[in-house]
């Protein structure tokens, strides 16, 4: 690793930062969600801490600029410069800026924000660039999984070499011993849940639930297994807010905020992607629900009271969506927490109730308890 | 002029350019006055940029342009300089 010439460092170890200027090619939720990511890798490795502010002047002011952009270092349009930072000072010190010309990404069809702010914010925080390959602060871009990113042995040395390791907590604990957290499993069988989401996945049928996931045979309304989220699927850990299975193509796909990952029965297919690759406008954040037809061999998402209609076949989204929800499936109240295709049937979870639809009829057939299907 | 291997000319000077504009954000010392620092009379400073990159990339140092040099050269990267600032 190596150092700024003086050794600029903070004097302080709770630093502002602020957001000044986004970028056009991610939501600001997504920026702010890769910016937090990438402080707290540093924060993980040193007493240090960041408090986002939303204006006026912050120790670490980001900004996405284009061209000459007023500090003397211009940017270079499209690949080439991705981004500089200032070393720990006053005024421009720590100030960090992105070049808006380049693809910005939460994955990899572009550059990865979290892994570029990231290497940045080492600068910002009073770290050079390293000669070491396998370091963050190594200057040529190297893609780097936000998820369960562990800061380069090289970069904590560098860091520590400023601040300090992050001691363990070796006081008594003020709070009175809190036993370690193990996900209780929610009493579903009290009537006022639902699910967050529902996926056929092979021969099975899973429901999600906070950090559960129940997991029983299609057909076999016994056997119902509950187990943590994690321990099937690690990157999901919880909250999944919609899920569905494309049968014919052995795929699943599970949707969490702004982001979805593919797999194949519980192997996950690379690394999470962005919902907007389906087609779904900006504004849209999250997914409450999603079911396959497999007739039409459409996909149908539900965003609260719409819905959208995605054509797996041309892998594309519909025209004339997203459409009102009540217009189209009359007699299922409620918002739609989760969906599922069953011998024909689509059944929609709403709170704690199921609604059994038939395309056919264009109605709803019958009304069940949600739980009912985890065996309650 | 630093060597630079076999290519067009067309594409030799894209590269020449590339190159130097390169060394003259990531490898020149800016700002105040330079201090402490003797160079060699006549000793070609493109050259000793090259060899200061060479040498932090882990390239084999030979002071000219060669393939492994330029696709370092091509690779998007930070705006921070690599020699102090």
């Amino acid at each position: 690793y190596r150092l700024f010439p003086g050794e600029p460092k903070w004097k302080k170890n709770t630093l502002t930062y602020r957001v000044a200027k986004y970028t056009s090619s991610m939501t600001p939720f997504e920026v702010d969600k890769a910016i937090e990511m990438a402080l707290r890798a540093w924060s993980s490795a040193v007493p240090l801490s960041f408090v986002r502010v939303n204006a006026g002047e912050a120790d670490i002011m980001i900004s996405f600029e284009t061209g000459d952009h007023g500090d003397s270092y211009p940017f270079d349009g499209p690949r080439g410069t991705l981004a500089h930072a200032f070393a720990p000072g006053e005024g421009l010190g720590g100030d960090t800026h992105f070049d808006n010309a380049e693809k910005w990404t939460m994955g990899t069809n572009g550059f990865n924000l979290f892994t570029v702010a990231a290497h940045e914010f080492g600068h910002a925080l009073g770290l050079a660039h390293s000669t070491d390959p396998s370091a963050l602060m190594y200057p040529t871009y190297k893609y780097q999984n936000p998820f369960g990113f562990r800061l380069p042995k090289d970069d904590v040395k560098g860091i520590q070499a400023l601040y300090g390791p992050r001691k363990p907590f070796l006081g008594k604990p003020h709070m009175p011993h809190i036993p370690p957290h193990k996900p209780s499993i929610p009493d579903l069988c009290d009537s006022s849940s639902s699910f967050d989401a529902v996926t056929m996945l092979g021969k099975e049928l899973l429901f999600f639930r906070d950090r559960i996931v129940w997991r029983r045979q299609a057909h076999l309304p016994t056997g119902v297994q509950p187990s943590t989220i994690t321990s099937s699927f690690p990157q999901l850990m919880s909250n999944v807010d919609a899920a569905y299975e494309v049968a014919d193509r052995g795929t699943a796909y599970f949707f969490k905020g702004p982001h979805y990952w593919i797999t194949r029965g519980f192997q996950m297919l690379g690394s999470p992607r962005t919902i907007y690759d389906f087609g779904f406008p900006r504004y849209v954040q999250r997914i409450d629900a999603a079911v396959y037809l497999k007739e039409p061999q459409k996909t149908l998402f539900f965003v609260g009271d719409e819905y959208y209609s995605y054509d797996e076949r041309k892998r594309k989204m519909e025209k004339d969506y997203p459409k009102s929800i009540e217009e189209e499936f009359s007699g299922v109240n409620g918002q739609i927490d989760a969906a599922m295709e069953l011998n024909g049937y689509i059944y929609f979870f709403s709170g704690p109730k199921a609604y059994k639809y038939d395309t056919e009829k264009e109605d709803v057939v019958s009304v069940m308890k949600s739980n009912s299907w985890i065996g309650c | 002029t630093p060597s630079l291997f076999a290519a067009t000319p067309r594409t030799w000077r894209n590269n020449f350019h590339l190159a130097q504009a390169y060394l003259d954000k990531y490898y020149t010392r800016k700002g105040g006055s330079q201090i402490g620092e003797m160079v060699a009379r006549g000793g070609n400073s493109m050259v000793k940029k090259i060899k200061e990159l060479q040498a932090f990339f882990g390239l084999r140092v030979t002071g000219k342009l060669d393939q492994n040099t330029m696709d370092v050269i091509k690779k998007p990267r930070c705006g921070v300089p690599d020699v102090a600032n």
